[in-house]
């Protein structure tokens, strides 16, 4: 119920109506929305009960190695209700046409099988708040300064999911597991988003805005 | 820690 109260409020992406459309007006549009995405996943990880009791270092450590993550997994929860279009933002939907014109085609087929993965389970919106969660309390940073205390955390979390299981789907006793056995497709996938978004940095085209470009260097 | 100093500065705000 916590987690369900930490949720955010829905996200606009806001293209700039003056920019002609075009490759670099999509991603500057959606790297806009990232930098103000992770600005708000930030307040969001303060929620999560037990977060702010880790030093600041461990706090840091854990958002750096799994913000990609987490807004995937919201772009995912976002796209359920779709039929192979990503939901980036209430007014930013990417079907595979739009997705291959910004060079994002890759990216766009490991979200879908993602979303195609929830579908299947029909995860449910307190599912979802959990399994982001422990994205990040489980996100294999190298930098771990009180591994004991994430530890804490992550079992916490793991025994939110595993409470809402037994209580919701008696049902299916392996429903927490499957879950959980999602998270390495979600990995790979931020893995690779980073890696596109930080050879787009790179080449230096599309403008990206201070935050988004500090979480990319300390990915990288 | 200084590349970092956004991030730094957001989870020590108090909102």
């Amino acid at each position: 119920s916590h987690l369900l109260v930490a949720e955010p409020e829905k996200i606009y992406a806001m293209p700039d109506p003056t920019m002609p459309e075009s490759d670099i007006k999509a991603l500057t549009t959606l790297c806009d929305l990232a930098d103000r995405e992770l600005v708000v996943i930030i307040g969001w990880a303060k929620h999560i009960p037990g977060f702010s009791s880790l030093s600041l270092g461990d706090q840091m450590s854990l958002l750096q190695s799994a913000w990609m993550e987490i807004l995937i997994l919201s772009i995912v929860f976002r796209s359920l209700p779709y039929e192979d279009e990503l939901v980036y933002a209430e007014d930013y939907v990417m079907d595979e046409e739009h997705s291959r014109l910004t060079g994002l085609l890759d990216l766009y087929v490991s979200i879908l099988q993602l979303v195609r993965k929830y579908k299947k389970l029909k995860v449910e919106k307190e599912e979802f708040v959990t399994l982001k969660a422990i994205a990040l309390a489980n996100s294999d940073s190298m930098h771990i300064e009180d591994m004991e205390a994430v530890q804490k955390l992550q079992d916490a979390l793991h025994e939110a999911l595993q409470d809402f299981e037994s209580g919701q789907h008696p049902e299916d006793p392996r429903r927490a597991g499957k879950l959980l056995m999602t998270l390495p497709l979600l990995r790979q996938t931020a893995t690779k988003a980073v890696q596109h978004f930080y050879s787009i940095k790179v080449q230096g085209k599309v403008p990206m805005h201070k935050l988004f470009l500090e979480m990319l260097e300390a990915k990288v | 820690k200084e590349k970092h100093k956004i991030l730094h500065r957001l989870l020590q705000n108090s909102t």
